[in-house]
């Protein structure tokens, strides 16, 4: 099974 | 003090139907430039991302920058009670705790206004980098939402696999397994019936379908949409917003275990 990763892994709090 | 005028109404609800699934409530950020929304759903797994330029609204007025946190269910409660063919004034206050929408109706013989408590939001804004995407997918918004539907249908996933050839989207799971390929489109009649594809590497990426799904609630903005890949970040699914902007849906793909 796949897991599904928060956005915050891929673009960083401004 | 902001004033923006817009003689179709039916903008805005839609815009309201393309964000109302994924967010219960949001700021929108109004500046001269225009209105701009960025979120994250409840589970931060998707991101939002709205901007309204100022030209396209018939006026439009932001002396101060003023973010607006807005409950969605009440918003929506209020635009309910536009027709599609009102005019709809939004109006607030500089540092204002509520906002104002008026609607007219064409021959102004009918005026009604709703006040709007405003709500205090924790708002917090990602970065979002520039990216040369390995592949640009354009095709009719309605297709690909008739797509994300039927996949759904068969399991939690889709993968989207794109090619110079086409883009094949695929689902499986207890009923069975279902691929759907799409070529570019040799010529069509309107434009916003194509198929078109922009690819420097193809790329295999795994979505799940449930935020697909409310991303295509945006379908009723535009006849095409976009969807820009590469490996291992965030999908754009991205509608215009006729003479205004656009709304962006991000989606981070799933990842092995």
């Amino acid at each position: 099974s796949r897991l599904q990763p928060e956005m915050k892994l891929f673009f960083r709090a401004r | 003090m902001f004033e923006a005028r817009l003689v179709q109404c039916s903008m805005l609800k839609k815009v309201l139907e393309a964000i109302k699934e994924l967010l219960n409530e949001a700021t929108f950020d109004c500046s001269d430039a225009g209105i701009q929304l960025q979120a994250m759903d409840n589970s931060h797994v998707s991101l939002v991302s709205l901007n309204l330029r100022s030209d396209g609204f018939d006026k439009y007025r932001c002396d101060r920058n003023l973010s607006m946190g807005i409950n969605l269910a009440s918003m929506t409660k209020i635009m309910k009670c536009a027709g599609n063919d009102d005019v709809l004034t939004i109006k607030a206050q500089d540092n204002a705790d509520n906002v104002m929408f008026m609607f007219e109706s064409q021959n102004q013989e009918k005026v009604s206004d709703y006040d709007m408590k405003l709500i205090n939001l924790d708002q917090e804004h990602l970065g979002i980098p520039e990216t040369d995407y390995s592949c640009i997918i354009k095709m009719p918004s309605g297709e690909f939402a008739r797509i994300c539907r039927d996949l759904s249908q068969f399991g939690e996933s889709v993968v989207i696999s794109c090619t110079k050839e086409g883009v094949k989207f695929s689902a499986a799971g207890d009923v069975g397994a279902a691929n759907i390929k799409l070529a570019q489109t040799a010529n069509v009649d309107k434009e916003e019936e194509a198929v078109t594809i922009e690819m420097q590497e193809p790329v295999t990426l795994t979505f799940a379908c449930r935020y697909l799904n409310s991303f295509t609630k945006a379908t009723a903005l535009s006849p095409q949409v976009q969807l820009s890949m590469s490996a291992d970040v965030p999908l754009v699914v991205e509608y215009k917003i006729g003479d205004f902007g656009h709304i962006r849906y991000y989606l981070a793909p799933k990842i092995e275990e």
